[in-house]
């Protein structure tokens, strides 16, 4: 199961929805300073829930949100697969017709990665979608989204965990940490095996 | 419970072994403080490149330190495969030399997990099958501007 | 006292400002948060690149940290200068075209003060007078190859 | 006022002496992955008493000797000057008679300075020598020399501070601290200047 499409909607500084495929096996990602390279990667971890908001360099959820456009919300997709192999998830997605508004669009993003012009991305078997919205004196809300349905952070950090995708998996090493694992303490360090273990 | 983390630990300091002499021309091997009560010590980290004695962790240089925590992070890969795998500028402490040998290793991992790696540095990118290029015009907006395909070579 | 502080203050903003501009393309300030009396407040730096809003520090990316961080030690330089001024490999986050106006930069405040700079990147070497060449045989033993010359250019 | 030369004998990787001369403008240093580039940059912290033990991935200052070679001893001179003039400090340094042997090495570093090969290290005006010394189980000892004499860490630091050399003038920016700046707090960003105004 590999990593098929990434949705980035109003996301930090992605004004708007862009949709990035992937394929198998070894991609680089380049460009100039302050281009938007680790926002793609703030945006797989705030999506799959594996950061706080100060590991993705803002000081509060709502930062995260782009401060070009006038929308006070913003949605990440990162959909699942496998290359080469056809997936039948619809039996998952509920109808629509208990769904409520942001469902529906948690919904609408299942589907169009399913029938969008990317052929692979018709093979997601996993989808998960998280929304973050300004709701100004009303504070905001964080939602998570599994397969087009609300969902909790547990149970999101339960279906990746099932994959090997978590914190103390070290799937991620984000910029300027690479040295960590050398810098931390024997004890921290034997630590990130009794996870595993 | 111990039996468990010991027989993580073996298998990981195996293939930190095998990486660790890829990477870095050395050898290197992980080690416990308290090997007979493993859960009361800690983890850490012998590394003796070529030539030299072993070196105290804190003193390696900032290639040495990032080549290491590299191979320890792939030797945990390989015990504990995951779908994919990010990595954002780890090479930036790498000289040439060792920006191609990483470049080498990232590319074999990859053959079996999906590797997204962000960087500025020439081996990398042309070590990996594809480049998605990233770039912003005078408005700030981030505009992914398509898919660079390499031949496979 | 305040005197003092306000007096430093302004002319290393105004060294900021002008050493901004030139290595980031964009605007840049210091700002005091409690103008009033400032050694009750502490000192943050405003950054603008151009065509962007102002940024959050902290939400800057590593190019960015670091042009801004600089500009901020040539300002201080500017202000305070000493015998000799020495960076161990400052140019690590820095695309291609940064690290070129960086070397630039150096090369411009190094007309007054000796400037040693340690780096992998072609740039910074190129723009240096010469480059003290640092190796090690097998036998773990710096050794320090000699001096490269450059044409003044 | 300049370095006009620095010399390494026994620290980190420097087995043996080791001088560098150095010249006006702007000098990069380079070189593979651990050949010792910072640790020439240590040197000069170790020696104008810039840092800690730990500032220089030392975990005590004895780490600091060199561990090839059997000499319990580390000693690092850096001889400061005017390029293109001629400094007479001949009248500083005291005569042979009243110095005891580490003060006549010191004494020894400051005569090779100015008659070394290098022409322009006849002009220094400014040496300063720090050694130190493995005692095994009596402990260590790490002594100052100003122009030959031996000297305290304040007499040095005061010489230095004379000259805008001090831990808070931002002479030494090390590897992996550039963003340090951005990093802190503001008020730790405050009294950075606070320390010069
Ligand atoms: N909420 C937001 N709205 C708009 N822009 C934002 C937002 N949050 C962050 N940014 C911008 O994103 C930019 C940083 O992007 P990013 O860190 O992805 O750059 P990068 O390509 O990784 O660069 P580098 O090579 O220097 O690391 C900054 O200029 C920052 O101002
Ligand atoms: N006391 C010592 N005796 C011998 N070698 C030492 C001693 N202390 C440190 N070293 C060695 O010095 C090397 C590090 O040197 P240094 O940090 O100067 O490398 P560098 O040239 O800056 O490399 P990089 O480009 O990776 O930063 C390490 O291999 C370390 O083992
Ligand atoms: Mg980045
Ligand atoms: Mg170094």
């Amino acid at each position: 199961m590999h990593i098929l499409q990434i949705e980035i909607d109003n996301f930090k500084s992605f004004s708007g929805k862009t949709v990035i495929p992937f394929e198998e096996g070894f991609t680089t990602i380049s460009g100039p300073n302050g281009s938007g390279k680790s926002n793609i990667i703030d945006a797989i971890l705030f999506c799959l829930g594996l950061s706080t908001s100060r590991t993705m360099r803002a000081e509060k959820l709502t930062d995260l949100i782009n401060n070009r456009s006038r929308r006070r919300e913003a949605l990440v997709t990162v959909a699942f697969g496998d290359f080469g192999v056809e997936a039948a998830p619809k039996g998952d997605l509920p109808d629509d017709a208990d769904l409520g508004d942001d469902e529906q669009a948690a919904q609408d993003a299942v589907k169009m990665v399913q029938s969008g012009p990317q052929p692979n991305t018709r093979k997601a078997k996993l989808v998960i979608s998280r929304r973050i919205k300004d709701n100004g004196q009303s504070g905001y809300t964080s939602t998570y989204y599994l397969n087009g349905r609300t969902a909790t952070l547990t149970q999101v950090h339960d279906r990746l965990a099932q994959s090997n995708i978590s914190p103390g998996c070290y799937n991620v090493l984000m910029q300027g940490d690479v040295t960590g694992i050398i810098n931390m303490s024997p004890m921290e360090r034997r630590k990130i095996i009794d996870e595993v273990a | 419970k111990r039996d468990h983390f010991n027989k993580a630990f073996e298998a990981i300091d195996e293939h930190f072994r095998g990486i660790f002499a890829e990477l870095s021309d050395g050898e290197g091997q992980l080690l416990l403080t308290n090997p007979l009560d493993p859960l009361s010590g800690g983890l850490t980290i012998q590394a003796k490149p070529r030539g030299k004695k072993t070196l105290r962790l804190e003193s390696m240089s900032g290639g040495e330190k990032s080549l290491t925590a590299l191979a320890f992070v792939f030797a945990f890969q390989r015990y504990l495969p995951a779908p994919f795998y990010a990595f954002d500028e780890v090479d930036m402490f790498l000289d040439g030399v060792n920006a191609e040998k990483l470049a080498a290793m990232v590319r074999k991992q990859a053959d079996n997990t999906q590797f997204i790696v962000v960087s500025l540095r020439k081996p990398m990118i042309e070590s990996s099958e594809r480049t998605i290029g990233v770039t912003q015009k005078q408005d700030g907006i981030t505009k992914v501007t398509g898919v660079l395909l390499k031949h496979a070579s």
